[in-house]
């Protein structure tokens, strides 16, 4: 068993136990920043764990991070796990981290699908959605991010359970995001959600459910633009950025959507690499410079998320 | 385990408003068991389409006759996920 993080294979693949395993680790590494709570339970019962980073101060605003929502997206919680690694790292070394988490929390989800992933493990590498079962279909799964009740059920999402993006039966029929969206309605001082995906490299803000831009699409486009300036500064990787709706397709029901109509104003969606090469089954060689190129991005936001409270 | 021999991906670049609509009644064809990896929204944005390899051959016809282009972007899915395998298994050892 892997005792500390300075052992860890960041540049590999793991298992959900492993991962499991790792947050123990950094929690025991650094454990006056760094907690392990429980926000609850998946459809076949596994703990839903999420990462707290904290320098103490009651009821203080938060970021929101996720990772893994779409089983198959192995790049995203691989990312995930350097990404959290690194913030705990830069607490009191790096000025933007540090300031950061000296007034803020950041929460971060590394595996947000665990059933999904580890059935990826064990099954079916290409698995995406949840694995509840659907009553009067022989399909399995809901789609966790068409689940989301912002524009539930309109076009962009599918009601056949067959299908890769079935929104379910109704919103928050899943238990990993209702867990979510009870934990950032609880919280009530969430200012920030990043969700991350792969792998179309794209950064992406509110509407996916309609056409209409939000009133903050001007400062959130503009920082969208940073972000993705800085993000390519390291290896030339060229994202596009926009309105979900705009830059991708019309989605119904997605996590970033439902943040920004429940008062997030900040709600950005990732897509981390790779164009046309790998898809879903980006090497593990990749795992490092993917991580690497969208810390800046990610800081950027952060930053300007803490420099601008609401 | 499911396994993917002979499976591939297809990059598929759609020009006209008339491809993505092609593209995507070719996705509802259930018995094809076509996974959108990207789906189709607006012509310059690219598909990929992982097709189970007994469907190889209807689906390229399928592109070829509607004259929408396309390069094959994995070749073979379940050598991608072996040489993953391996290196995961490399990694722990």
């Amino acid at each position: 068993v892997e005792r500390s993080t300075s052992t860890f294979d960041f540049a590999s693949y793991h298992t959900l136990d492993e991962i499991y395993d790792w947050m123990d680790i950094l929690v025991d590494n650094h454990p006056s920043l760094v907690s392990k709570i429980q926000i609850g339970q998946s459809y076949e019962n596994r703990p839903l764990y999420v990462l707290k980073f904290s320098t103490g101060g009651p009821n203080r605003p938060a970021i929101w991070l996720d990772t893994g929502i779409h089983a198959r997206e192995w790049i995203t919680p691989a990312t995930g796990i350097w990404t959290a690694n690194k913030i705990a790292e830069e607490y009191g070394r790096d000025p933007s981290v540090t300031a950061i988490l000296d007034s803020m929390d950041i929460f971060f989800e590394i595996v947000t699908n665990p059933d999904g992933f580890a059935f990826t493990h064990s099954n079916n590498r290409l698995w995406r959605k949840t694995r509840s079962t659907n009553t009067g279909s022989h399909c399995i799964g809901v789609d966790p991010n068409r689940n989301w009740d912002a524009g539930f059920g309109g076009s962009g999402s599918s009601s056949n359970p067959c299908s890769e993006t079935y929104r379910g039966p109704y919103a928050h029929s899943e238990r990993e995001v209702k867990a979510i969206v009870d934990f950032i309605r609880g919280h009530r001082k969430v200012k920030l959600v990043i969700s991350i995906h792969s792998y179309s490299q794209m950064l992406l803000f509110p509407y996916g459910y309609k056409t209409a831009p939000v009133p903050d699409h001007q400062e959130l486009n503009e920082l969208a633009k940073k972000a993705v300036s800085d993000l390519a500064a390291l290896y030339g990787t060229k994202y596009t950025y926009g309105s979900m709706v705009d830059t991708i397709y019309m989605a119904d029901g997605t996590s970033i959507d439902w943040a920004y109509d429940n008062g997030v104003k900040y709600a950005f969606s990732f897509e981390l690499r790779d164009t046309g090469r790998y898809g879903f089954l980006l090497p593990s060689t990749q795992i490092i410079p993917t991580a690497t190129e969208t810390w800046p991005a990610l800081l950027d936001i952060m930053v300007h998320v803490l420099e601008h409270p609401y | 385990e499911k396994l993917f021999v002979g499976d591939q991906v297809l990059h598929i670049m759609a020009s006209n408003e008339e491809h993505i609509t092609l593209l995507r009644v070719l996705g509802e064809q259930e018995e094809l068991q076509l996974d959108f990896w990207r789906h189709p929204t607006s012509p310059g944005h690219p598909v990929d389409l992982q097709v189970p390899f007994p469907s190889l051959q209807a689906v390229k016809i399928f592109l070829e006759v509607n004259n929408i282009s396309y390069s094959i972007m994995i070749e073979d899915v379940q050598e991608l996920l072996n040489e993953e395998k391996k290196t995961m298994k490399k990694s722990r050892r």
